[in-house]
């Protein structure tokens, strides 16, 4: 728990994959997951989201998509967290 | 005309006479409205052809003030992942945010409705973002919209701001913060703007929103009509500048556009702030649209000024800018931006310089304070990286502390001038400390780098705590941030077009002109000593590039103008037998004769080929390429390529696979690499392949086995079945119908149901909806054949419709 806050993880992954968008489907099929396009204007960042994982738990829970991690394929993945923001 | 005449500009918009925040004619109140915005009108400027986009819960594009200047291309819904931004209606009236902000940016003038915005004339988006699971993705998608289209992104929001929350922006949103900089609006830089927070009764501080103490977002705060600081007011140092806001409530409030097709005057809050000064912007960029995003905040440094605006910490820094932590340089002025940028001259590049003092645990003391002190050269030895004059100042620090809010935190300027990166924080009673943070401060903003710097971290315990548990400062890092000339002075080498009088740094240098033969001067003899740099031939004058030649090398053309110079610069090789500066190859920096083949060192961006002395900007195989020393560096065998580092390999060699960007040895099946003991580990006996030695850690399952969620098993548990899997080789154990025990597979082929459930046509239906009215009755029904009667049915439902 920071600071008050517990994080709530969702369904929803960030990845980084080079190779182009067939490679991150490719690997998007391989963990179940859905490939949702690139991120805004960065380069090889992907938005997954896996439609077995619970849209909001409040721990990152292990299974078969988690094994995307190791895939040598996949430079970086971050499960999204929700963060609390307030307007002013 | 205009200028004399303040009533000049009246506009039939029905609040008009109630934004005092843009004019205020009536002589008989004290009203001052001293951010100019009518007299940057009066000029022409009204935020033509400039987008400007807000970051919120959404924009009313038919709110009669905003659909004429509604730009549909600047403009998402991320939430929805749609084109429509259009805000969620709801009872609440949770999602007015957007629609106001974008009213005080654009609202359209003289059209009888509302109030007239900032940049009446200028194209207004939303996007929508806030209404749903905020995540880095969400953040970074949503700056990242249109770089190219949209000139100023705008936001007011942000972490809480209950005064112990430290967040920011994730690794994507910094990302997305970057490629903004550097590749929107065609390379100049997107322009971000930040409400600096709402948190003030909470005693919270902006320097723990890591959006306002971001060197590329720039940070707005608030104050009210009678220059007083508003309740709801944070402080911290990176906040740049200031507009008026809504305050106490004895003083007037800002009129904003609202959700329904409305108006008010209800909103209270530095949220407005950003949308006016986004606004402002706007009107500078029509002014001058090649303005970058660092020349923006050059303009807002140079011409925001304290005027009324009370506050008690105002200071003068060595650079001669007053400053604060409350209001910035202090209340925004557009029309002496417009001004000044009608004539701006880009300022140079910008400059990093990071210094880490010696690494060494510093203990902090409770009710003491710790000083550690760096003395910088700016990095002046190394051109590219030299900062001289200063714009952001970013300390980084990790520190562990029993409780956080007891921690304040200073940096003190070699020119003396003193900046609070923090403030205590009553409510912050964390034992995380800072780890890695980054302070944001723009108050040294124009001084000299060089010198001593010092972080005073004071520890005041606010309520009783284990004097035995220290807090510890682990490491801290400085990150100046400037320019290696002074960015205002006429003669910097942007500026100028007349003849380099002096050396000129070493950067502009490396592209310098080609040697020319050399003419002979035709010059008078002069009476004064020459330069020490002149050779016997005398001179026409007292500088080195008045010699007839020199004592050590020449350097320069007639075009350029030569002079005489004790060393070669950077990209140049000192010709002994000519006594001249000669050219490197393209890319050297430092060399020893013009071949490709000769370079010593490299430029930013290069990078030294070991194996054949020459420079290039990508390494051969086998070699990655090193940042600080920019040489190719061999990777660590077994990696094949490597990135950036030589452990951080991208491919290995035979025997070797890659695990993430490790190479590990290729275990045969039903073995792991075990990363500890380097060697290949067996696997759990049901595992055919995993990743561990545990059963649980099964990546394919053993001959025989079935994948049971993570595990393999032989067979599976109640209430699944097995069946085929996708993309495995094995069988996996699927999920039975709800509340069923045993099944054969999927959809409706229950054999067996969980207790207080009954077997209904091989589906399980919970005993409370069949039951039977009398055993021996429906055994006698069931005898009689009476079952196929819907009456018996109802009666005897389990008798008759069981089939087990």
């Amino acid at each position: 728990v920071v600071s008050g806050h517990r994080d709530v993880y969702t369904n929803h992954w960030a990845v980084r994959i080079t190779g182009g968008q067939e490679q991150a489907d490719k690997i998007a099929a391989k963990y179940g997951y859905m490939n949702l396009g690139q991120i805004g204007s960065l380069d090889d960042h992907y938005h997954f989201r896996h439609s077995r994982v619970v849209r909001r738990a409040a721990y990152s829970l292990k299974g078969p998509h988690s094994f995307i991690h190791m895939d040598p394929e996949v430079e970086w993945a971050q499960q999204q967290v929700v963060k609390p923001r307030v307007k002013r | 005309q205009a200028q004399s005449d303040p009533s000049f500009i009246h506009f039939n918009d029905p609040k008009w006479s109630n934004m005092w925040y843009i004019h205020c004619n009536d002589k008989s109140s004290r009203c001052r409205s001293e951010m100019n915005i009518l007299a940057a009108w009066q000029r022409g400027y009204t935020g033509k052809n400039v987008v400007v986009t807000i970051l919120d819960d959404g924009i009313e594009m038919n709110h009669p003030d905003l659909a004429q200047n509604y730009d549909h291309l600047a403009s998402y819904d991320v939430n929805g992942n749609d084109h429509d931004p259009t805000p969620r209606y709801d009872s609440r009236n949770e999602n007015i945010h957007g629609t106001r902000c974008a009213g005080e940016v654009a609202a359209v003038a003289n059209n009888s409705h509302c109030i007239v915005g900032v940049a009446y004339n200028a194209h207004i988006g939303g996007i929508r973002m806030l209404d749903g699971d905020v995540t880095d993705i969400v953040e970074a998608k949503s700056l990242g919209i249109r770089p190219d289209y949209i000139d100023i992104y705008s936001a007011s929001w942000g972490p809480k701001d209950d005064g112990k929350t430290v967040d920011g922006p994730g690794p994507l949103t910094k990302q997305a913060f970057e490629q903004g900089i550097k590749k929107g609006r065609k390379g100049l830089g997107s322009i971000f703007v930040w409400a600096s927070g709402n948190g003030g009764r909470q005693g919270d501080h902006c320097s723990c929103d890591g959006y306002t103490s971001n060197i590329y977002t720039i940070s707005i705060s608030s104050t009210t009509e009678n220059g007083n600081k508003p309740w709801y007011l944070e402080v911290c140092s990176s906040i740049m500048a200031t507009t008026y806001s809504s305050g106490e409530f004895n003083e007037r409030k800002i009129v904003t556009t609202d959700l329904r097709q409305h108006c008010t005057d209800g909103h209270t809050g530095t949220s407005v702030s950003a949308p006016i000064v986004a606004g402002i912007i706007a009107l500078v960029l029509e002014a001058n649209l090649l303005l970058t995003w660092r020349d923006v905040q050059h303009l807002l440094v140079k011409t925001s000024r304290p005027v009324h605006l009370k506050a008690d910490d105002w200071m003068i820094n060595a650079a001669g800018h007053t400053v604060s932590h409350l209001y910035g340089f202090g209340l925004v002025d557009a029309e002496a931006m417009v001004l000044e940028a009608r004539k701006w001259m880009t300022v140079p590049h910008q400059h990093t310089c990071s210094q880490i003092p010696e690494r060494r645990t510093r203990y902090i003391h409770a009710g003491q304070s710790l000083n550690s002190s760096i003395t910088t050269t700016g990095c002046s030895e190394d051109p590219e990286q030299h900062v001289d004059y200063l714009e952001h100042v970013v300390v980084k620090v990790l520190v562990v502390h029993p409780r956080r809010g007891d921690l304040e935190i200073n940096l003190i300027s070699p020119s003396g001038t003193r900046s609070q990166l923090l403030a205590k924080r009553l409510f912050d009673s964390s034992n995380e400390g800072f780890r890695n943070w980054e302070f944001m401060t723009v108050h040294f903003w124009g001084e000299r780098a060089e010198g001593t710097w010092t972080l005073e971290i004071i520890d005041s315990p606010s309520k009783l705590r284990n004097a035995e548990v220290l807090g510890n400062l682990k490491e801290w890092t400085l990150i100046l941030y400037g320019t290696s000339q002074n960015p205002y002075q006429p003669g910097s080498a942007q500026h100028s077009h007349s003849r380099m009088l002096e050396i000129p740094a070493p950067e502009e240098i490396l592209d310098g002109p080609e040697l020319d033969e050399e003419d002979e001067y035709n010059v008078t003899q002069t009476s004064r000593p020459c330069h020490s740099e002149c050779g016997n031939q005398a001179c026409d004058g007292p500088k080195a590039d008045h010699c007839l030649n020199c004592v050590h090398f020449s350097f320069g053309s007639l075009k350029s103008g030569r002079t005489c110079v004790s060393h070669c610069p950077l990209g140049y090789y000192e010709d002994i037998v000519s006594r001249r500066c000669r050219r490197c190859y393209k890319g050297c920096e430092r060399c020893a004769a013009r071949s490709a083949g000769d370079c010593l060192s490299c430029r930013r961006g290069f990078y030294l080929n070991i194996l054949n002395s020459s420079c290039t900007d990508t390494c051969p195989p086998g070699y990655f390429a090193d940042e600080n020393q920019r040489q190719c560096l061999k990777c660590l065998d077994p990696c094949m390529r490597c990135l950036r580092y030589a452990d951080r390999c991208t491919a290995c060699r035979e025997g070797y696979s890659l695990a993430g960007m490790t190479c590990v040895p290729e275990c045969t099946n039903g073995t792991f690499f075990h990363l500890e003991e380097m060697t290949c580990s067996p696997c759990h006996s049901s595992c055919r392949t995993c990743t561990g030695p545990g059963k649980e850690e099964c990546i394919q399952c053993a001959e025989d086995y079935l994948q049971q969620e993570w595990r393999c098993v032989q067979t599976c548990i109640p209430g699944y079945y097995s069946g085929e899997a996708a993309g495995v080789p094995h069988k996996m154990c699927h999920r039975c119908e709800e509340n069923c025990l045993s099944c054969s597979g999927p959809g409706t082929t229950c054999t067996k149901c969980k207790e207080g459930y009954s077997l209904v046509s091989r589906t399980c239906i919970v005993n409370a909806f069949c039951n039977n009215a009398d055993e021996v009755f429906c055994e006698m029904v069931k005898s009689n054949r009476l079952c196929e009667k819907k009456l018996y049915r109802q009666f005897c439902c389990r008798t008759c419709l069981m089939n087990g």
